[in-house]
């Protein structure tokens, strides 16, 4: 999967990928002050394609608001929603909103679903749905974090490390392997990064599209830009 | 205005030649044109950017680029008709200019050519707009955001009122103590003067360096002189337009119900705003006024089961009410509305309210109706049958996803109008703005009637209210183009007494009014009543039956293509000049409805970033100017597959 920070106020995004062996479970966002914690379960593809890369993404996700009781599994099959003793399910296949305790889901069918927890998060999760015959890819998701104001300075995980924004510069431009991505060096947390200029495709207006957004690519699984190795993120469970 | 050079990995400025805004105001109406020129320093051809704000309620007239001595004049085309150009230019890999919504008050226009090495652009952008009067001043709002030093800047504004003119103010937002004497305001009886024009080193931030001051609002503000009761009335080359506002009038009491939405969604901030403003606006109350408090969810319930005289006690009781007022559960807009209509009615019945007094309904709801009647068409229906005409419905629409064109019709077809709240600090002061401008009501049911053998193509006559701080304008055609006086009435009912007056009105004379002035803008008066019909039967086409749609949607189609308006029914159409690269290839500018700038806000907030007309990836440059945006979108981090 790839991995998107879009910073407005530089008119400007980073970006990495990280892949791992299928069924890795990656922390997204932690704060413990506010009692969130996403993370997320990759998945491969159905079978190794003609040029031998394994591609992953994520299939599953696991999200709890300590504070406000609330579990919710959301996969590509359908989502739960557990909230003290209650559950709730729901299929991709409706359209619904819901309007809970602290919490208002409105779920799009085959498509998307926005989930606002109460003076914490807003977040999307975006559904790719797949020709179930296709003979690689499967169905997959996307997340996306719409508002994360509220969390706490000490929010971390792949995602969560940048929401209180990053300091980096860039220099050194000159012509990459491709004429249209040229590479840089960035200065970031002290290192200095070789960057290639590129695309990654933000899915939120057209999910089956997306839309290229330009971006500074992180080599080796956004090694030297996120706090420690992707390896650090790995957890056994979902929740 | 500003001027852009496109990114590229190897920047080369362009040098923005000169920046004039030039704003002619004639009788409330306003004939803006923006010029720019810029000088392309590079030794190869480089695209140019032009970007300019313009107010949200003007429409575009005029655009126009001259390159090279050679002058590409924009021309207004039906819309549907310019689309297809504009498809087939897109699908060519062509790029087309477009207009875009920018904060909540200006749209931003915006168009790109090709120039060739050390070669000038000069762009001209008019528009026109007929300044609305609120809280008791018209406002003419500059948005100059030139983003380099400029050798020659100019904001100039000439403000031509026949009736007089009381006061003049100006501010702006990048004014600093050393630009402050810089701005020239030279007003006399008939006319005001405002000119602002620092040279290169009154631009810069600081001695040597290239950044610039300028970046930010220019606002005029200023009111006319007001004496006579009947209004002002201006006949212009076989036009005529009528200004009431009279002096003197008492306010009307009001009786109002406050329908609050306190359903799940209002939770946070919505809910807190909602409180706070509700605690100012209940302070505002005026001792003669009834009111009562409607707070639903997918409940309904009330504070009062009878409307309440808004004495000190009371309305300390109510705060204390409000302040409890917290959010959860789903939403029953119908039942609430129907709740606060039967309220007025049977209290109205039932004589507990003065005879001499206003009702109307304020509701505050983010909108999306999801339980009782949850049909918006069913809503609107229910509401109107029940008012029957006897009450003013104001909506206030508040957030970003608030369905604004439910709302809008709603009031509409229950003699009101509908507002939308930005979420923001500042989301109590506009909900106090508007109540601010509605709790007034100086007349209601006013008719203003001209002799029907006179006169004809008038705009609309009949108005519910006449609010303190605003006008009520309505124009015309003279039947007869020599005719220049003809009677004028108006009645509506005030509050002690019913209002009548009768009067003459005569031709102005430009020539003795404005001695020294050249001849303004001749056709104004015919504009006015042109831009204010077209405005009138946009509104009938969201809100009238279906016949009325359509014919309002024809009249309204032709008269923006006689007059040259981009309306939301037109597109204006210039051809860029054929490059290197490729074809001439047309530039489209629209005028959004409002529901199309809710849609580009919500983009924008989830898809802030710029496009890039070219196929290499581009990078930020500090060399580069990069676009700016009145309130920068929050950031976004996702993941997602490739």
């Amino acid at each position: 999967p790839h991995f998107m920070i879009e910073l407005p106020n530089k008119d400007d995004a980073l970006c990495f990928n990280i892949n791992d062996k299928p069924g890795t479970i990656f922390t997204l966002v932690k704060d413990t002050k506010s009692g969130i914690l996403v993370n997320g379960q990759i998945i491969g593809d159905k079978q190794i394609p003609a040029d031998g890369k394994i591609y992953t993404y994520f299939w599953r996700f696991g999200i709890i608001h300590r504070n406000l009781g609330v579990k919710m599994e959301v996969s590509t099959n359908g989502i739960s929603v557990f909230q003290d003793d209650s559950r709730l399910k729901l299929r991709w296949s409706n359209t619904t909103s819901i309007k809970g305790d602290g919490m208002d889901i409105l779920l799009t069918k085959d498509r998307s679903l926005t989930v606002t927890l109460k003076d914490s998060v807003k977040f999307v999760i975006l559904l790719h749905k797949v020709w179930k015959k296709h003979p690689y890819h499967r169905d997959y998701l996307g997340f996306y974090t719409l508002d994360t104001h509220l969390l706490s300075p000490s929010v971390h995980g792949l995602l969560g490390q940048f929401y209180h924004g990053i300091e980096y510069t860039v220099s050194n431009l000159r012509p990459g392997e491709v004429p249209e991505k040229p590479d840089a060096t960035m200065h970031v947390k002290g290192r200095e990064l070789n960057v290639t200029r590129g695309w990654q495709r933000d899915f939120r207006s057209d999910v089956k599209n997306g839309e290229n957004v330009p971006c500074w690519f992180i080599h080796r699984n956004g090694t030297g830009l996120i706090d420690g190795e992707a390896s650090d993120y790995i957890v056994s469970g979902l929740f | 205005a500003r001027l852009l050079q496109k990114r590229s990995t190897q920047p080369v400025r362009a040098e923005v030649l000169s920046v004039k805004v030039d704003c002619a105001v004639t009788s409330r109406f306003a004939h803006t044109v923006m010029t720019s020129t810029a000088l392309n320093k590079a030794n190869v051809s480089q695209e140019i950017f032009f970007e300019v704000e313009l107010p949200k309620t003007a429409f575009i007239t005029n655009f126009s680029m001259e390159i090279d001595g050679q002058v590409y004049v924009g021309e207004v085309k039906e819309k549907e008709t310019a689309k297809k150009q504009y498809e087939k230019a897109v699908s060519s890999g062509q790029t087309a200019g477009l207009v875009k919504a920018s904060g909540r008050k200006m749209e931003t226009f915006s168009v790109s050519v090709n120039i060739a090495a050390e070669s000038n652009v000069t762009f001209v952008l008019t528009h026109e707009e007929l300044l609305q009067r609120k809280l008791g001043q018209y406002e003419i709002l500059t948005r100059v955001k030139p983003k380099q030093l400029v050798q020659e800047f100019q904001i100039v504004a000439n403000i031509y009122e026949p009736q007089g003119i009381a006061y003049v103010e100006t501010h702006a937002t990048f004014l600093s103590n050393e630009l402050l004497p810089l701005v020239e305001k030279t007003v006399t009886e008939k006319k005001a003067h405002i000119a602002f024009s620092p040279s290169l080193d009154q631009q810069r931030k600081c001695p040597g360096c290239d950044g610039t001051l300028i970046d930010g609002d220019f606002v005029i503000m200023y009111d006319v002189k007001r004496t006579s009761s009947l209004g002002d009335i201006q006949i212009v080359n076989g036009y005529f337009v009528h200004f009431f506002a009279p002096p003197g009038l008492s306010r009307v009491p009001t009786n109002v119900v406050f329908v609050i939405d306190r359903s799940g969604s209002m939770s946070g901030n919505k809910m807190h705003q909602t409180r706070e403003a509700m605690v100012a606006i209940l302070q505002d109350l005026k001792e003669d006024d009834y009111f009562a408090i409607v707070p639903f969810d997918d409940e309904i319930i009330w504070w009062k089961e009878t409307l309440t005289k808004a004495t000190k006690e009371n309305v300390t009781e109510a705060t204390e009410y409000v302040k409890g007022l917290y959010a959860s559960g789903g939403t029953n807009i119908n039942g609430a509305l129907l709740k606060g209509v039967n309220m007025l009615l049977t209290d109205r019945a039932e004589k507990r309210i003065p005879e001499r007094s206003i009702n109307m309904i304020l509701l505050l709801t983010d909108g999306m109706p999801n339980h009782g009647e949850t049909d918006p068409k069913r809503i609107q229906e229910n509401m109107a049958s029940a008012n029957a005409g006897n009450m003013t419905l104001f909506s206030l629409g508040f957030g970003n996803d608030v369905d604004y064109s439910f709302l809008n019709v709603l009031s509409q077809k229950n003699k009101g109008l509908a507002r939308r709240i930005f979420e923001g600090s500042d989301a109590t002061l506009q909900l106090k703005g508007f109540y601010e401008e509605v709790s007034s009501p100086l007349l209601s049911e006013v008719d203003l009637r001209y002799p029907d053998n006179a006169v004809d193509l008038l705009t609309s006559n009949h108005f519910s209210q006449l609010f303190n701080g605003s006008e009520i304008v309505v124009a015309g055609r003279l039947a007869d183009n020599n005719l220049d006086n003809f009677l004028v009435e108006v009645v509506g009912q005030g509050f002690e007494d019913n209002f009548q007056v009768q009067g003459k009105s005569a031709a102005l004379d430009w020539a003795t009014t404005y001695p020294d002035e050249k001849y303004i803008f001749g056709d104004f008066t015919e504009r006015l009543w042109a831009y204010l019909t077209i405005q009138q039967l946009l509104e009938k086409r969201k809100s009238g039956s279906s016949d009325e749609k359509v014919n309002a949607t024809a009249k309204a189609l032709d008269m923006s293509l006689r007059y040259s308006f981009v309306t939301p029914l037109t597109s204006m159409v210039v051809t860029k000049p054929e490059t290197e690269k490729g074809p001439d290839s047309p530039l489209i500018a629209d005028k959004l409805t409002e529901e199309e700038r809710q849609q580009a806000e919500r983009n924008s907030r989830y898809h802030h970033r710029q496009t890039f007309p070219s196929y290499n990836a581009p990078i930020p440059s500090s060399n580069v100017p990069v676009p700016s945006y009145n309130a920068p979108a929050p950031p976004s981090y996702f993941v997602d597959g490739d």
